[in-house]
């Protein structure tokens, strides 16, 4: 490896999350820390030892999340803010899932929303038969310009046309509602 | 400063001897 000094240091140390769904144990027993990165060659080192997000069975997730920030709604961090949702079809799983997740893992380390990167908290992918999903979370849902920049780099990020809605939900609603009834708060 | 990397920059550390 490398001397220390000729590693290229993040802005941040992220952690990174695994869910394996086992119904016999608690959904918390269930989510596993992985490892914690904090230079761009530890990102790399970590990102060729896992799994690419297809070939993670359904129920898994990844999150990956900055040190000391739970990848969960009761974190202190998490509790107020909420999360840019990416519903994927069926099919994208094979032709752009890979893409997708490297692509918002970039966005993060790479602090890719000017000053509105500190509103990040991290991004969660949800690997289901009936469509995976992305989010990118943010800490709080009522900063409306950190949110909407957020947002709009991130929909140019992922490289989705202008004709694709992804939405921005309050965890304190999604929280009470079914996924799939949780209001977009903004969308771009 | 802050320490803000663009997505090619992250990209050409992908495949580095280094990271392997």
């Amino acid at each position: 490896a490398p001397p220390a000094e000729q590693l290229h240091p993040l802005q941040n140390r992220w952690a990174l999350w695994f869910f394996k769904n086992d119904r016999s144990r608690a959904w918390h027993d269930n989510l596993q820390l992985v490892t914690k990165v904090d230079t761009v060659e530890d990102f790399w080192a970590m990102y060729s030892h896992i799994q690419l997000a297809s070939k993670l069975s359904s129920g898994c997730d990844y999150a990956l999340f900055k040190d000391g920030i739970e990848p969960m709604w009761e974190d202190s961090r998490n509790k107020r803010g909420g999360r840019w949702l990416m519903s994927l079809a069926k099919q994208q799983r094979h032709s752009e899932l890979d893409r997708l997740w490297l692509e918002t893992l970039l966005c993060l380390i790479g602090e890719s929303f000017e000053e509105h990167s500190r509103e990040v908290c991290g991004a969660v992918l949800n690997i289901r038969t009936k469509g995976d999903k992305i989010a990118v979370w943010t800490r709080e849902a009522e900063n409306q310009t950190g949110v909407l920049h957020i947002g709009r780099v991130y929909k140019e990020r992922l490289g989705l046309s202008a004709k694709t809605i992804i939405g921005y939900q309050a965890h304190a609603d999604t929280a009470t509602k079914s996924n799939s009834l949780a209001k977009n708060k903004f969308v771009v | 400063g802050k320490k803000q990397y663009d997505r090619e920059f992250l990209l050409d550390f992908q495949f580095m001897p280094a990271c392997i």
